[in-house]
């Protein structure tokens, strides 16, 4: 199993497009995909249809057993999105009650590891979409990721924000001796617009190797997907956008060991 | 005086840029007009070319003073920018700690309130920028606010954050018995989609007359103005972005009475 965190702690930057987008190709190669809704505003559950205020059974569940994880758990909060082969385990918005809750209780960095870790033979590849903030619920999914990828805007204001994400980064890989990868993501290029260009050098220039050496485009196909509830690459394979994505995908299997 | 809010709980939607874009019209017809900055990521202060980890004085200096904003404090927070008659008082990375500080804290709902009493005479207009997330922070800024601006792209995912942007104004309403008004500001709009012309409709549909009649369009220019921390008026006062927010200023100025 391959396991896939995507965060930025700055919003609106790309992360809920770059999972389904991902998880939507790698479906559409065969490969068993399961995404992960980390996001109390459930962005991603809504994506699919389904109401992050109302659902009953969600990854709020998973935090309810005092750090255990009951065996048979995880498949129960698991449904079925438009796209064959991709599995969704949605939030709530209860999710955002998990920080007050959670003060001064132990060991409740490991519950999504622990949830990945029963669900090990059933799924190929596990992508964990999160709110852009950190919490209990951002540590849970570094702690159980082996890449982390990270959209940020070519654009000026996101670069402050990525330089955030990576500072919080390194406290967290220091603290759980981890070996993260990370690979950050250009997303929202528009190669008309000399900021796009400008903004793409910089991040570039202060990032090297661990910047992609392309960029996802400006494509406004992804927001006729996010209204249909399809993955992109279900509504147009072909569009520049879903063939970065594919792109991507090719750079990330090779970085990645066999999980 | 008359006291702007822009908020709202999804990331990336256009606060900043309305914050900018409205200031930089009121200051270019002679207003006095002061922007300020209660986002912990303080994308306001970076636009104008500060660092919100480093700087020394900011909005975080009036919340410590128990509950009290010493006479005299807030001018010594406030700089100039860019944009001539455009001032700012700017953001802390440390606003971030405020949350935890203010646990069990009473009074700390009325900082920027009294802040602004003290700078009564001194300014026309005060625009505030906020963060993505409810907090003290949040609520300080609707209690001292006349008027709630939400930003919202018009596209599907953004329709549910608006639902809860809203749910919590009328939670904070009900509970400082305030008359807040507010409009719901359509950003983004790029009319070639069909995503972006369904979004539109529905919310409308749903929020009636609290959505402005018209939509800021997509337009390019935003982000080379930000890039230079210039207000978007000083890059080019006639492209598409800017004349829609000095349409959006008319009707601003008809509904908000003498302050
Ligand atoms: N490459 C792109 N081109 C055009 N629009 C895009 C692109 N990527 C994402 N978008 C649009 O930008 C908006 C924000 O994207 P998305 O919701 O994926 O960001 P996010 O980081 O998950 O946001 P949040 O922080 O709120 O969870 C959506 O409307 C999406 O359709
Ligand atoms: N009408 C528009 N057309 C095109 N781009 C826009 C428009 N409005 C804002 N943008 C761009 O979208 C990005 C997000 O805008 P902005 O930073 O103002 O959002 P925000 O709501 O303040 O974000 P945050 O929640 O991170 O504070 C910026 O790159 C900005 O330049
Ligand atoms: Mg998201
Ligand atoms: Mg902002």
């Amino acid at each position: 199993m391959r396991i896939w965190a995507i965060a930025n702690q700055k919003g609106g930057v790309g992360k809920t497009t770059t999972v389904v987008s991902l998880g939507g190709v790698l479906a559409s190669q065969g490969k068993r995909v399961l995404v992960m809704d980390l996001d109390p505003h459930g962005s991603l559950t809504s994506y699919f249809g389904h109401d992050p205020d109302t659902i009953e059974q969600s990854t709020f569940d998973l935090f309810m057993h005092k750090g255990r994880v009951p065996d048979g758990l995880p498949e129960q909060l698991i449904t079925a999105t438009s796209c064959p082969g991709l599995d969704l385990m949605p939030a709530s918005t209860a999710l955002a009650t998990l920080e007050r809750r959670m003060v001064g209780v132990d060991g409740m960095g490991l519950i999504i590891s622990k949830t990945l870790a029963l669900l090990w033979d059933q799924y190929d590849f596990v992508l964990l979409d999160n709110s852009p903030s950190l919490g209990v619920l951002m540590i849970n999914s570094l702690a159980a990721s082996q890449q982390l990828i990270v959209p940020v805007q070519t654009e000026f204001l996101a670069i402050k924000g990525l330089e955030r994400m990576m500072h919080t980064l390194s406290m967290v890989i220091r603290s759980q001796k981890s070996n993260l990868q990370h690979l950050i993501l250009p997303t929202m290029f528009d190669r008309r617009t000399q900021a796009s260009l400008q903004s793409l050098r910089t991040i570039k220039q202060t990032w090297g190797d661990h910047v992609w050496k392309f960029a996802i485009p400006v494509d406004t196909k992804f927001r006729d997907a996010s209204t249909k509830g399809v993955v992109p690459s279900d509504l147009d394979a072909v569009t520049h956008g879903v063939r970065a994505y594919k792109k991507l995908l090719e750079t990330l299997l090779e970085k990645t060991p066999n999980g």
